[in-house]
């Protein structure tokens, strides 16, 4: 499946 | 990296020269509420993840700094300094920024699953927040200097993001495609402002549109 990015941006 | 780290100042100076102006002058005069309603959602649906998912005290204290911020300044527009004559110029129709927004968020996400649907909803609203700001900018012709630091402090938070997501992507091989896709939309919703400040307001004229 998709790579989901890890969210660590504000 | 440099440019995330300017790109967050930015945005928290942002906030800081919109509460000071708000408190200083006592007055709202010329501050969209609708783009401020839209940034509440925006941060609630992108920071509400803090409750699940822990990165670093210095990203937590930031999602809460820009939740409380956000819905203060709300608070401050509609219950203590509420202006009438402002709130009639403000009439962008920000349900079909949130509609579309919402559509987009359904299609573009990197899983469908409820908290990554927040997380692109929040992305693709932030980009267009600051529509009603630039639209009621444009009906005014005009507005004081410190409400147009704060939209060049704010547009210029995600446009810094820009070289940061180029810089992590060389040195991590971390792409994030939805944020670099609504990163640049955002950034050439402000270009128009952006020109505008730079020859009027740092050469020293008043901000006027021409």
């Amino acid at each position: 499946g998709k790579k989901i990015p890890n969210h660590d941006e504000l | 990296n440099i440019f995330r780290a300017a790109g967050d100042l930015s945005h928290l100076i942002s906030i800081l020269i919109l509460l000071n102006t708000i408190q200083k002058s006592r007055s709202i005069a010329g501050i969209s509420l609708k783009t401020q309603i839209l940034y509440v959602l925006v941060f609630l649906t992108r920071y509400l993840d803090l409750t699940y998912r822990y990165v670093s005290i210095y990203n937590t204290l930031m999602k809460l700094f820009f939740i409380s911020s956000s819905i203060y300044i709300v608070y401050l527009m509609i219950y203590k300094f509420k202006n009438t004559e402002t709130e009639q110029i403000d009439t962008f129709p920000i349900e079909y920024l949130i509609g579309g927004s919402f559509i987009l968020s359904l299609i573009f996400n990197y899983k469908f699953q409820f908290g990554e649907i927040l997380w692109s909803f929040s992305l693709w609203l932030e980009s267009v927040a600051i529509l009603p700001q630039l639209f009621m900018l444009q009906r005014t012709g005009e507005a004081r200097t410190l409400t147009t630091h704060y939209i060049f402090a704010l547009g210029a938070y995600r446009t810094l993001y820009i070289p940061n997501w180029i810089f992590r992507w060389i040195s991590e091989g971390r792409v994030d495609y939805l944020a670099i896709f609504t990163g640049i939309v955002q950034t050439i919703i402000y270009s128009d402002f952006f020109y505008i400040y730079y020859h009027r307001v740092l050469k020293g004229f008043k901000f006027e549109l021409p």
